[in-house]
């Protein structure tokens, strides 16, 4: 069914292949809008594909958007189809949306950790990191998101490559870091950098590796809340709002930090759901409600940035 | 293909800081395979914790000798899984 009428269920989880697939589709279907970028490829060799939401100009101030590095948390990138495909659906009929096109560049990574979200598919549901070996180790990977140069090998991170939150050998060991490291790098006019994870419902801000407050944590703070007050209105999903290591725990290496020290101020963490009841294994009827809802936050923060121009 | 059968997700609603060391201090015990799907960080969040069912007993043990109460989220993860991937593979056809 699905293939015949070429529609895509966004309501249901799909394998790395579906989503590469369906990225073409979405970029035929919309070619003066959306264009699909190689940013690199992982250390398994898989391509790592961005979609690129631009309507002319060059190296306009761009929002980044990643889904995924934790390739576990399904319900992130099933969130990043959605939001999408949303995204490439609503530019012309949304005014809002379209203005913010016109002025600015989307960019979205959808698959961050495509060997960890192949291997959740094929070998373990559970796993987290990277796929790359650790020399010296019989464990492989690498949290990706303690491998960012922000306070790496800090606290809340882990040296043993054993442990889930592994910081790697080095900052930006991780080619699929690095990959990302060298586009925002190049591209050198981001000014807002949102990093979807799952789960626990918190929309979080720098730093992670320090709980002193960052220089604009009043301004993070007050958008956070406004951000995550749209969300609830959708289905009363319930968030919290702070930064990294007020809210959860001091974790080293993340890469809103990174990309907080780079210069990019608005720089958010997302948890999106569930309140626990399934933890990592959100059931596919809940995807499309937490999409819906999360767009609502992400679109008042991506208005802002689009109003707040530095 | 790795299986999670009779693993269970156990939720500890922690109260004090004195439980959030005890749990930190289970964090450590490599041998037990704990999957900390969420980490004792603050009496503000709940801890949820994979237990394999190799180690239920242990992890009951020590957390009823603490007097640490919790609930099971998930009975059986496999199940869970299982449903899943039915679920896709439906959806694939």
């Amino acid at each position: 069914k699905e293939r015949s009428t070429r529609s895509f269920n966004f309501g249901a989880y799909h394998r790395l292949e579906t989503i590469y697939s369906w990225m073409d589709t979405l970029v035929a279907q919309y070619p003066k809008l959306v264009t699909k970028q190689l940013i690199g490829r992982s250390y398994e060799n898989r391509p790592m594909y961005v979609l690129k939401f631009s309507t002319g100009g060059n190296k306009r101030p761009a929002i980044w958007i990643d889904t995924g590095i934790h390739s576990r948390e399904w319900v992130s990138q099933a969130t990043g189809v959605w939001t999408a495909n949303k995204i490439a659906t609503d530019y012309g009929t949304d005014a809002s949306l379209t203005s913010l096109l016109n002025t600015m560049d989307i960019y979205m990574l959808l698959l961050a950790n495509p060997d960890g979200y192949a291997y959740t598919h094929s070998n373990d549901r559970m796993w987290r990191k990277t796929r790359s070996v650790n020399s010296g180790s019989r464990c492989r990977g690498v949290d990706p998101n303690r491998n960012w140069d922000a306070g790496f090998g800090g606290p809340g991170a882990s040296r043993n490559p054993c442990s889930d939150s592994y910081h790697g050998p080095s900052a930006h060991s991780e080619i699929e870091v690095k990959n990302v490291v060298n586009l925002i790098k190049s591209h050198g006019n981001f000014k807002s950098f949102i990093s979807v994870h799952a789960y626990s419902q918190l929309l979080m801000y720098p730093y992670g590796y320090s709980c002193n407050s960052v220089p604009d944590q009043p301004e993070l703070d007050s958008v956070g809340r406004a951000a995550v007050q749209k969300l609830t209105s959708l289905h009363g999903t319930r968030y919290k709002v702070g930064s990294i290591c007020k809210i959860i725990y001091q974790a080293s290496g993340g890469s809103i930090d990174w990309s907080y020290n780079m210069g990019i101020k608005y720089s958010f963490a997302f948890e999106l759901r569930d309140t626990g009841r399934y933890g990592f294994i959100l059931p596919a009827n809940q995807i499309i409600p937490t999409a819906s809802e999360t767009w609502l936050a992400l679109k008042h923060i991506m208005e802002y940035v689009r109003d707040h121009p530095y | 293909e790795r299986v999670f059968t009779g693993d269970k997700v156990i939720r500890v609603n922690v109260q004090t800081e004195q439980q959030i060391e005890l749990l930190q201090a289970l964090e450590t015990q490599q041998e037990w395979e704990l999957d900390f799907w969420l980490h004792p960080v603050s009496t503000e969040l709940p801890v949820d914790i994979r237990v394999p069912r190799s180690s239920l007993s242990y992890v009951t043990e020590y957390l009823n000798a603490n007097n640490i109460p919790y609930s099971v989220v998930i009975d059986n993860l496999q199940e869970l899984l299982d449903e899943e991937k039915a679920e896709m593979l439906e959806n694939q056809m």
